[in-house]
């Protein structure tokens, strides 16, 4: 047995950075160090040979704890109409996921509803009424400034009296620490539930990918007040990794669905652990 | 809490003695763990860490304060200096009107720092004109039009043309209109999309700005550092605007795109509506930055 290959100081650093600069955080990077030394010293790694080693304890972490563990498909029939969330902090491509996944739903041949219930920010609801004409479907929205849970309550009636199949609830973006908006979800949830008592069957947390560490902070707000089936990671069309959805993933076991890939209806594809591993590894 | 950790390494200096490179080097090792989870960008943390142990190494521990405190104490000055510079007025160009560009990557803020900033100008006697320059996001015309309604602030819009072309009328409509100041909002991009980064140059070649202003999120990590020296080499821009300063994020992001850019962070987003914005102070950010 060949003595265990040590990790010098230089090697460390070139690895912290590679984890660090994914925005794995910390903590992460420092699990899957010690991941990595425990493979050194039982099995007989080269030097060469770490990189790969890190980068299959990357994978292996990711599958563990992010990747969904049933898809859709195995669902037995799925409820009608089936209501999704996508809520989140500002700015993070809520509404543009919205407009993805319900071309998605719609070519795949199912009726969807979308309800404009961001009644706050300027010009969201036209903006979400594009998107709904783009993917062809049908909008519910209300009056401009009127209370989001009455869009919600109309949006989920409409859908009853139509028998859609998918209601997807566009929110306004708001900042996981302005206790009052984060009690406004709970209502939505509230009321949703007085026409769909299953509803919400999913709520989307959507993740800028370029965001830190508050990443975490965001999923652990939203998962209490709301809870969060699962996470959206958009923007990784650009140069940031979104290596957060590991820690989110690790603590609050929230797998991530959805990854987002640019700006058009059809940059949207289903969550793959080599998806981040090739973006953190090249 | 940070004094508490570095108290533990300086338990064996009293009061009196000189900051040794082991102590130092010791107490910074928690320190770059507390600012690499700030989002401050790792290269950058290692530099900036660097220049504080030479700053700290030799130093006299002054009788009134702990080792710890020392440290800490050269640690936020250098971090404020750093994020600093003195806050000095946005520059006005021998031309009228004035052109500012709002430039950034998408969902950062432009928009709605467009139209505080307008509020801002007008609270301090200049006469702005908001440019709709976004052409590709849906809505974004409708939204700058709304803010600019709902503040009463004059908005330029020229729909079915390109982002050049609107910009250009805008700014003659403001040359003719007298208005003294033009704010042009653009489409968020990436700084990896050459056809997009190309764009901005021309626009700020026909526009001749004073001022070009990243709009950058103030949850942003570690590609913060991408991002910035992209906008800067491709754009070199002249000032930051940090936004959505109102939640919790540590904001290590104003650490990397100064470093990087070398511009000053000119103003803070500290919420969604037309007033809250501020000037940026950079002892506040370091002292957010250091938890
Ligand atoms: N490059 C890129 N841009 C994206 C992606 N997803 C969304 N965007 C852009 O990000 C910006 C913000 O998107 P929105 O959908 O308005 O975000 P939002 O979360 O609904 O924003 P608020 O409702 O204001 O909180 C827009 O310019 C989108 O085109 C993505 O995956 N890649
Ligand atoms: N809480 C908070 N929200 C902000 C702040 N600045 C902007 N926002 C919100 O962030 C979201 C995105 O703002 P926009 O102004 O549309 O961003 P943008 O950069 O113009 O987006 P694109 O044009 O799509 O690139 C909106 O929901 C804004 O209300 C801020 O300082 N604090
Ligand atoms: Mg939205
Ligand atoms: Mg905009």
């Amino acid at each position: 047995v060949g003595a265990a290959l040590k990790l010098d100081e230089e090697t460390l650093e070139k690895l912290e950075e590679i984890l660090i600069t994914a925005d794995l955080g910390v903590e992460t990077s420092m699990e899957l160090i010690e991941r990595l030394r425990k493979r050194l010293r039982l099995e007989s790694v080269t030097a060469e040979d770490v990189l790969r080693v890190l980068r299959e304890e990357l994978d292996r972490m990711i599958e563990e704890t992010v990747a969904e563990k049933e898809t859709e498909g195995d669902e037995e029939e799925q409820p009608r109409p089936h209501v999704t969330f996508v809520v989140g902090v500002n700015g993070t491509g809520k509404t543009t996921t919205l407009g993805k996944i319900a071309n998605r739903y719609a070519k795949q041949g199912e009726s969807v509803l979308i309800v404009a219930a961001d009644t706050f920010r300027t010009a969201a609801v036209e903006q979400v009424a594009i998107w709904a004409e783009r993917a062809g479907v049908d909008i519910v929205r209300g009056a401009t400034g009127a209370d989001p849970a009455s869009v919600v309550y109309d949006g989920l009636s409409a859908a009853l009296s139509r028998n859609v199949q998918r209601v997807l609830v566009d929110t306004a973006g708001r900042l996981h620490t302005k206790t009052n908006l984060m009690a406004e979800l709970g209502k939505l949830d509230r009321v949703a539930k007085k026409l769909v008592p299953e509803a919400p069957h999913e709520v989307l947390l959507v993740v800028d990918g370029t965001t830190g560490q508050n990443g975490l902070s965001q999923a652990k707000a939203f998962a209490e007040v709301s809870g969060v089936t699962a996470l959206v990671v958009t923007k990784l069309d650009g140069t940031a990794k979104g290596g957060v959805l590991v820690p989110i993933g690790r603590e609050l076991g929230i797998p991530v669905r959805w990854i987002g890939l640019g700006e058009g209806i059809d940059d949207l594809v289903p969550f793959e652990p080599r998806l981040v591993v090739e973006a953190v590894f090249g | 809490e940070l004094t508490e950790k570095l108290e533990g390494f300086f338990s064996g200096l009293k009061g009196r003695g000189k900051l040794t490179e082991d102590n130092v080097r010791e107490s910074l090792r928690d320190v770059r763990r507390i600012l690499l989870e700030a989002d401050v960008n790792f290269a950058v943390a290692r530099d900036f860490l660097k220049r504080v142990e030479e700053k700290a190494v030799g130093v006299d521990v002054l009788k009134s304060v702990t080792p710890a405190q020392q440290v800490i104490k050269i640690l936020h000055d250098e971090l404020t200096e750093l994020l600093g510079g003195n806050f000095r007025p946005l520059k006005r160009s021998k031309e009228t009107p004035t052109v500012i560009m709002m430039v950034g990557l998408q969902g950062s803020g432009k928009t709605t720092t467009t139209g505080k900033l307008g509020h801002y100008l007008r609270s301090h006697g200049m006469r702005p004109m908001l440019a709709a320059c976004d052409m590709q996001r849906p809505a974004a015309i409708d939204q700058l039009e709304r803010i600019g309604e709902q503040s009463s602030l004059t908005v330029h819009a020229k729909r079915g043309v390109s982002a050049l072309e609107a910009a250009l009328a805008a700014k003659e409509a403001a040359r003719l209109g007298g208005q003294d100041t033009l704010i042009v909002d653009t489409a968020g991009r990436l700084h990896v999309d050459e056809e997009l980064m190309n764009e901005l140059r021309d626009l700020r070649d026909q526009l001749h700005p004073s001022e070009i202003l990243f709009v950058a999120d103030g949850m942003t990590g570690q590609d913060a550092v991408n991002s910035a020296k992209a906008f800067t080499e491709q754009l070199d821009i002249t000032g930051v605007v940090m936004t959505k300063l109102d939640g919790d994020a540590r904001g290590g992001a104003a650490l990397s795109v100064r470093e990087v850019s070398g511009a000053p962070i000119r103003f803070a987003g500290i919420g969604e509506k037309i007033e809250e914005f501020e000037e940026f102070h950079p002892d506040r950010m370091a002292n957010r930055i250091l938890g």
